[in-house]
C-alpha cells in the first residue's frame, strides 16, 4: 500500500534526522 | 544572566575560552539509562512492535492486550513519542504500528 511506504519513508527521515 | 562562579555542580559543561571547536550541540548528555533515552514503557512498546513481522505491523488492540494493565493514555503518548522520533510509523491506519528498525 502507498500509504505505509510513504509513513515508512518519512518515519525513516524522522530517524535519520534524530542521529545526524 | 548571571554567571555561575563557582561551579561545583557543572562537569565540563563549557569552556568559555579554548575556542569549542566539537562541543557544539551534543545533544542528550546525561541519560543513557534508556536505550536511545526512551523510557521504559516506549522501549517496551518498541520492542513488541519491533517484535510483530506482519506487514501491517501491530495494532492498538494487539498491543494494548500485551501491554497487561498499562493505561491506554500511556500507550498512546509512547506511540506518539516514537512516531515523532522516527522509531515506528503507522501502516493501515492510525490504530497500526510498524517498526523503522525491524526489517
Amino acid at each position: 500500500l502507498d500509504r505505509i511506504q510513504k509513513n515508512k519513508a518519512a518515519a525513516l527521515q524522522r530517524l535519520a534526522a534524530r542521529h545526524v | 544572566n548571571a554567571q555561575p562562579g563557582g561551579g561545583g555542580s557543572s562537569l565540563t559543561l563549557s569552556t568559555p575560552g579554548r575556542a569549542s571547536s566539537d562541543t557544539g550541540g551534543s545533544f542528550s548528555g546525561g541519560n543513557d539509562m534508556h536505550t536511545n533515552g526512551l523510557t521504559p514503557h516506549q522501549s517496551q512498546i518498541l520492542n513488541l512492535i519491533r517484535s510483530c513481522k506482519g506487514s501491517e505491523g501491530m495494532g492498538f488492540e494487539d498491543l494494548k492486550s500485551r501491554l497487561h494493565g498499562m493505561n491506554v493514555n500511556t500507550i498512546k503518548q509512547a506511540l506518539e513519542f516514537l512516531s515523532n522520533e522516527g522509531h515506528i510509523y503507522s501502516t493501515v491506519d492510525d490504530d497500526h504500528y510498524k517498526s523503522t528498525d525491524g526489517d
